[in-house]
């Protein structure tokens, strides 16, 4: 069932606001990973705290997050994580 | 039955703006033509959207998170685990494996040796014109030589005369040549390295894309929720002189409206130019009577914004950054053999306007990810495929964390996919 599939990503950030090296940060300089889960309905992302030592993410530790419908929104300029925030997002969209 | 050769094709930076993938504006006849004897992935996606970490990622079948590589700076083996690779793997199983240009991403992360010995029978071969990539090579409107983003050159008066990708197709053919006669199956990766920047391309594909004809991105604005963590902003595109020329302010440009067209027409005639080296290599193929009996793999590391939601480049988690193309040639199952006479691959000039659409092949519309193309190629090679992995499982040599896409291999409309099924 396509419904089933899922593909997951992931990108590292320096910092939250974007800086010189936002785009390829070293290992070292890594504080936020951006983990990406996607099926054919949606896309939903948390940026979340990194620790680069221990190589450990914490999901506790959000510091934004991104959610897009693909059926409405397939160009992914909509970002519907906050509307979606207090709670009730499906316990299933979070990682 | 004999071994399957393999022939895996990677494209530097490539995003599905290709004519497969229904984007009408690209003249893309040859890859198109792979694609209607291929098993086709709708929705294939990277599992990082930059180099090295996605190369090293499919390579091993790990995910970034098991290969520990964000960046460019680690080589797995020292720094997460004693992974085997897909060539590596095919070595082991009687393979005479070989790599042409960018397969791994050149430097630490491949351990500055393309990862030889462990994954290549020869030492990798790279296109003796790439140190000219990013020299002053591209003339400008000044009428002088420049380091630019945009590089639409005269091939003859560049130095060596040639392009790394010409040179890419041409030792490819020249080791399909020799393989022809080999006793042994074959493993050929051959890594072309346009459309990745700078965009420095025969400058005739220009014409495919008049300018007037070229459009912005539909969302060429920043989206207004748009966390900032998750913007890309796009620093090394800004690094060349005629960007640099055009003093934009960090980080989120713009970009001015006409410098955005000219963008994504180089970008497209460096897919077209990229398109015709394909199709070189896969006449060769079959004018080598190699077709029948090699698997043929398309796909890229990543993929590219020409501008969508104000980005220009990869480095971020959008659907247009690591959605990439995916597609699979098996001899006899995507495709039938050919009968006596026909081709299944003649090379198609893209500057002929009278290129026949193409017959769509096979296509799943499943979301898949990089990272199955391990377990997928093995597979479909008749190689066991590798156990799935524990987690964690640096101190597992040979496993696989993505799943084998065999499945979408099976056609309603042949039983002998049956066998494939057992």
């Amino acid at each position: 069932n396509p419904r089933e599939s899922i593909a997951y990503s992931q990108y590292p950030r320096p910092a939250d606001a974007p800086q010189w090296n936002s785009d390829k940060p070293s290992l070292k300089d890594i504080k936020v990973m951006g983990y990406s889960i996607r099926t054919i309905d949606y896309r939903y992302t948390v940026w979340v705290g990194f620790n680069p030592h221990e190589f450990l993410a914490n999901f506790s530790d959000v510091h934004a997050g991104e959610l897009y419908f693909v059926h409405s929104d397939p160009l992914q300029d909509h970002n519907v994580y906050n509307d979606t925030q207090g709670g009730d997002l499906p316990h299933s969209l979070t990682p | 039955q004999d071994a399957l050769n393999v022939l895996l094709i990677i494209v530097d930076d490539l995003r599905p703006s290709l004519g497969c993938y229904g984007d009408k504006l690209i003249r893309s006849p040859n890859i198109d033509q792979l694609a209607s004897r291929s098993l086709l992935f709708q929705n294939a996606f990277a599992q990082q959207a930059v180099c090295a970490p996605s190369r090293v990622s499919f390579l091993t079948g790990r995910r970034p998170d098991t290969t520990r590589l964000y960046d460019f700076n680690s080589y797995w083996r020292v720094h997460a685990g004693n992974f085997s690779t897909i060539p590596q793997y095919f070595k082991e199983n009687g393979y005479v494996t070989m790599s042409v240009g960018k397969v791994f991403h050149p430097g630490i992360s491949s351990n500055h040796s393309d990862d030889s010995p462990y994954s290549w029978s020869v030492p990798p071969y790279h296109p003796s014109s790439e140190q000219y990539e990013n020299t002053k090579t591209c003339k400008g409107p000044d009428g002088e030589l420049h380091a630019n983003l945009l590089c639409p050159v005269d091939v003859a008066e560049v130095p060596e005369g040639t392009l790394p990708d010409k040179q890419s197709t041409e030792e490819a053919i020249r080791l399909l040549e020799k393989m022809k006669s080999s006793a042994s199956p074959f493993f050929l990766a051959v890594g072309y390295h346009k459309p990745h920047i700078p965009f420095r391309y025969p400058k005739e594909f220009q014409k495919l894309y008049p300018l007037e004809n070229i459009t912005l991105a539909p969302d060429p604005q920043v989206p207004a929720g748009l966390p900032p963590v998750a913007y890309n902003p796009w620093m090394d595109i800004r690094q060349r002189e005629d960007v640099q020329a055009l003093n934009l302010s960090v980080p989120y440009g713009p970009i001015p409206v006409d410098f955005q067209r000219k963008i994504r027409q180089s970008y497209f005639a460096s897919v077209s130019y990229l398109d015709t080296q394909v199709g070189q290599l896969l006449s060769a193929l079959e004018t080598l009577q190699l077709a029948n009996s090699t698997i043929v793999a398309f796909t890229s590391d990543h993929g590219w914004a020409l501008g969508e939601h104000g980005e220009w480049a990869k480095y971020s988690n959008f659907d247009v950054t690591t959605r990439v193309p995916l597609m699979f040639y098996v001899p006899g199952r995507t495709a039938p053999l050919p009968e006596a006479g026909d081709k299944l691959f003649p090379y198609i000039n893209p500057f002929d306007s009278v290129s026949a659409l193409m017959e769509p092949g096979r296509e799943a519309v499943d979301l898949v990810e990089l990272v199955s193309l391990f377990p997928t190629l093995a597979g479909l090679a008749g190689l066991h495929v590798p156990p799935r992995c524990p987690i964690p499982s640096f101190h597992v040599q040979l496993c696989r964390e993505g799943q084998s896409l065999l499945k979408h291999f099976r056609f309603q409309d042949s039983e002998e996919d049956l066998a494939l099924h057992g």
